[in-house]
């Protein structure tokens, strides 16, 4: 059974992608089967749906900045627009021959072209949505690097006023996309480093703090407190590595399943 | 936008559901 990664592409292909299987399988059992309907119908339906899907997929990847998308989008519109075409060449085979094989052959490839289609292009939208969010991170990633150069306490009160709002865009972001992830160890995980990384704020913010204190009064404990700044962005930093690495995985672990 | 293109991409999604049924409810017969 095909397994997808987000809750949303998963409630829009699951059910059908059950119902193709088992039409591939009823077919296989019964090769010279019985006179089919007339599927003109449910096939002008569907036509008329991709026709808007593909429309709507046009429009947003010519409205795009995101280049891998604008390259993908239309490869996946493609395929579901032929897929389109075989159903409706089965539907017109069927009309003349209610028993012809080409025609069921093109009705399954059909049906299996849309929902391959239909992934690939949800699947395209989706790893772009998430490119977006790698940004964020990787913004405030190189935002952290800045913690080492704040040597006044006016240079504090800047640096943090620059990484709030990544931060916070940040955490709502992976917080949106890790309710929306179907596997639970990738959940996990996603939720434990920004988790890590919202209480490590205020003990960098601390860190520096201490740091440019005992620098400007010239007390000892200068390479201690640098060293303490130093790990907290570190471990900062590492956690918004493992952001990355999980935001990008998508093969499904049966075993940490939930 | 997204949220369109996830809505044209659930009614494709059920007019397939339907089509297929169609076929599958011949088939079984």
């Amino acid at each position: 059974m095909p397994v997808f990664h987000t809750k949303t592409i998963e409630s829009i292909l699951e059910p059908v992608a059950l119902q193709v299987s088992q039409l591939v399988i009823l077919h296989e059992e019964a090769e010279d089967g019985n006179a089919m309907p007339d599927l003109y119908r449910p096939v002008q339906a569907v036509c008329a749906a991709v026709n808007n899907l593909v429309k709507v997929g046009r429009e947003t990847a010519e409205t795009s900045a995101d280049k891998v998308l604008k390259q993908e989008m239309p490869l996946a519109l493609n395929r579901v627009e032929e897929a389109s075409g075989l159903l409706v060449d089965a539907s017109g085979l069927l009309r003349d021959d209610p028993f012809s094989v080409p025609a069921r052959k093109k009705l399954i490839d059909g049906a299996r072209g849309i929902l391959s289609g239909t992934s690939a292009l949800l699947l395209a939208f989706d790893e772009a949505e998430v490119r977006k969010i790698l940004r964020v991170c990787k913004s405030v990633l190189e935002y952290l690097a800045i913690a080492e150069v704040v040597e006044s306490m006016e240079d504090l009160v800047t640096f943090v006023k620059n990484l709030t709002p990544g931060m916070t865009t940040m955490s709502k972001m992976i917080d949106q996309r890790e309710k929306e992830l179907t596997h639970q160890v990738h959940r996990e995980k996603l939720v434990y480093s920004i988790n890590s990384v919202k209480n490590l704020t205020p003990v960098l913010i601390s860190g520096i703090k201490i740091f440019v204190t005992t620098k400007q009064t010239g007390g000892r404990g200068v390479g201690e407190s640098q060293e303490n700044r130093n790990y907290v962005v570190t471990k900062m930093s590492q956690e918004i590595h493992e952001i990355i690495r999980v935001l990008q995985l998508t093969t499904y672990d049966e075993e940490g399943w939930d | 936008d997204a949220a369109e293109m996830v809505k044209q991409a659930k009614i494709l999604a059920m007019a397939t559901s339907q089509l297929v049924n169609g076929i599958k409810g011949e088939a079984e017969t």
